[in-house]
């Protein structure tokens, strides 16, 4: 009945003992908490057959067929491993999604190591997969993505700087690249997510960060590549399984890139490592 | 005789909008990540014939392109093992490495023989599914390095216990 806590000396995520889901994040330096929840769900890809349109989602347009959220699972089986060097938290959602929670002993940000695939389209119903980050940090429809790994803009909802919008796809409209980082924040709080490839990602709901993650579609978008988004490889005929990591920070917004950009270059230039038999003198 | 005009090469040929955002055909997906493999392969032989100069050793330096999913021959069947870290960064580096390994417990030095912390953790069950058949571990080794700015350093470990129970886990 106790929450799960994975702690180091800068960072304390603490997880529902219910639910097995991320519920608080604490920076320990800043004495800041906030309520973070996370979990996976999927939008059901247009098939083309909508009233609106008649664009199906396909690899050049996301388009899902309403505002409306699978859930993955509402709970997660979780266990725990705390030692001297990490401690993290395995979470199992379903067959086809899982993720590890890892504290590092003196890393400042929080990694979540995601693991998404096949994805089950034997319903008939193609899915575009994403993690969301439910926060009490207040964004008054605001929120941020970098457009090009350099210069990070700010995004509002149903909203554009240069012109009068008129939004007609209410979830892919307000969806923006995310190269390397992204973060919504109010006047106390921000949390940053640094992601290892560049994706797609939005606030539908204020507090919220949504991140896609994978897509597996059933239909040509009829924009050029003739064939639907639905890879598969030798390994997993059956459908790409893929793994990647989000880091999260969570800092006051005026000091908050002391700690993102070095956490954002550490993940573009990873350090290579290479192995040698035996003792290499 | 290593190049790197090889992934150059491939690299140049990613730029098109479509490799850049995905909008390619699944062929010539494909294509694409076979041009890649083959350019870091003969990246591989350069970056092995740079570090052998540098460390002056010649000994065979192995890659493991797949530890994301924990799989590599080279950690999962050695008894005694190094590791050659290269930061790209141009300041110092303390980064956590994961390798899979069939032993429970190892000893872990630095270039100066001095111990460092590790551990030894279960792999986790999302792995065992990713991967297949194509890995064996049953265990990580988990370890934080440390790199100077544009250097290296190199860390070795070695079996100390083989096959005792893995930690349970706590929930």
């Amino acid at each position: 009945g106790a929450p799960i806590v994975i702690q180091n000396k800068y960072l304390q995520a603490t997880f529902d003992p219910d639910t097995g889901l991320l519920s608080s994040l604490s920076n320990l330096e800043t004495k800041q908490t906030i309520k973070l929840t996370q979990n996976f769900y999927w939008y059901n890809a247009s098939d083309g057959i909508n009233k609106d349109s008649h664009q199906p989602s396909g690899a050049y347009i996301f388009r899902p067929n309403s505002s409306t959220l699978s859930t993955v699972s509402r709970t997660a089986k979780a266990e725990n491993f705390q030692t001297s060097v990490v401690q993290e938290v395995r979470q199992w959602f379903a067959p086809w999604v899982s993720q590890v929670v890892r504290l590092y002993a003196d890393s400042k940000a929080l990694e979540l190591e995601w693991t998404v695939g096949p994805v089950p389209v034997s319903d008939g119903q193609g899915k575009e997969v994403i993690t969301r980050l439910d926060t009490s940090i207040k964004t008054a429809e605001f929120f941020y993505t970098d457009s090009n790994g350099r210069e990070v803009l700010q995004r509002k909802k149903d909203f554009r700087p240069t012109w009068q919008l008129k939004q007609t796809e209410p979830i892919a409209g307000n969806y923006y690249p995310i190269n390397s980082r992204a973060f919504i924040k109010d006047d106390k709080d921000q949390l940053t997510v640094v992601t290892d490839r560049s994706q797609g990602g939005s606030s539908i709901q204020n507090g919220s960060l949504e991140i896609m993650l994978h897509r597996r579609l059933l239909y040509d978008d009829y924009r050029g590549v003739g064939e639907p988004l639905d890879e598969a490889s030798e390994i997993f005929p059956e459908g790409l399984v893929v793994r990647g990591r989000l880091l999260l920070s969570l800092e006051r917004p005026a000091s908050a890139a002391d700690t993102h950009r070095p956490l954002a270059q550490e993940v573009v230039f990873q350090p290579l490592l290479t192995f040698t038999d035996g003792d290499l003198k | 005789k290593g190049d790197s005009q090889t992934l150059r090469k491939a690299m140049a040929v990613a730029q098109h909008h479509d490799a850049v955002s995905g909008t390619e055909k699944q062929h010539v997906a494909n294509d694409y990540a076979r041009r890649l493999a083959n350019g870091w392969q003969h990246c591989q032989v350069l970056v092995s014939n740079s570090l052998a100069s540098l460390s002056g050793s010649a000994a065979k330096r192995i890659y493991c392109d797949h530890l994301n999913i924990s799989v590599c021959p080279l950690t999962e069947s050695s008894r005694q093992f190094s590791v050659s870290v290269y930061n790209p960064l141009a300041q110092p580096l303390t980064w956590p490495v994961r390798l899979p390994v069939n032993g429970t417990a190892y000893r872990v030095t630095d270039a100066e023989g001095k111990p460092v912390d590790s551990q030894v953790l279960p792999v986790s069950r999302a792995t065992q599914e990713v991967r297949r058949n194509r890995g064996f571990a049953l265990n990580e080794l988990v370890f934080q390095v440390r790199a100077p700015p544009l250097g290296y350093s190199t860390y070795a470990a070695s079996l100390i216990q083989d096959r005792p129970p893995p930690p349970p886990p706590r929930h």
